[in-house]
């Protein structure tokens, strides 16, 4: 499971 | 994207016109507490400052333009064109007491120690909490315009569509962020109490009034 990181939400 | 996501991000920006066009409209910011207004402008700043570093879609992009652009424009309102409407008596929450324990926990508990990513998570753990200085005004002067309790119901609805967004990404993308997630229930906890009444009340046509 990929953790935190992607900050695409708004 | 998803569904969830999607209609969280609306129901946001329903929240927020809905706050500024109330303002605008009646000329009054009674019953809005700035303090409230000041934390969400805070929130939306040090979790958008990657606005111009980091392009993930138009609408991405488009919508943190919008929630800063309305935010700053709110508290414009609130404190210089309607300052004499300002119901300061009754928006007495200390902002520091919340801004000083998130922004030490920000630094303690983080996914990485860098500027950004501490400014990030500052952001969220502010946002979890910046409804309070709104529900204590609320609880201090006993009511609340409906339409100051329709902004609190699509703001607080929000958050409770992300978290089914999480619930959502978790099964079928894999993807958690505890951080996120841990905010985002505590924050929708805290409007429990108000989308109790909200349902109760303001549902069936009466005005949002805490039980003296």
């Amino acid at each position: 499971l990929q953790k935190g990181a992607t900050k695409d939400e708004l | 994207m998803n569904i969830f996501r999607l209609v969280g991000d609306l129901s946001h920006l329903l929240a927020i016109l809905l706050l500024l066009w109330k303002i605008w409209k009646t000329r009054s910011c009674a019953g809005v507490s700035g303090k409230s207004q000041i934390m969400f402008g805070l929130v939306y700043i040090t979790r958008y400052l990657d606005l111009f570093t980091n392009f993930i879609s138009i609408y991405n992009t488009t919508m943190k333009a919008i929630f800063i652009a309305v935010a700053i424009a709110t508290i414009y309102l609130i404190y210089f064109k309607f300052k004499a409407t300002y119901d300061s008596n009754h928006d007495t929450f200390r902002m520091e007491f919340l801004i000083v324990p998130v922004g030490g926990l920000a630094f303690l508990v983080n996914h990485d120690f860098t500027a950004l990513e501490i400014l990030w998570t500052f952001s969220i753990y502010l946002e979890s909490v910046a409804i309070l200085p709104q529900l204590f005004m609320i609880s201090k002067t006993g009511e609340a315009e409906t339409i100051t309790s329709h902004y609190l119901f699509a703001l607080g609805s929000y958050r409770a569509l992300y978290i089914v967004n999480w619930v959502y990404r978790y099964y079928f993308e894999g993807f958690f962020d505890l951080i996120a997630i841990v905010a985002g229930c505590v924050q929708t906890i805290l409007y429990c109490d108000f989308f109790y009444l909200y349902v109760t009340k303001v549902m069936h046509g009466k005005k949002l009034s805490l039980p003296a």
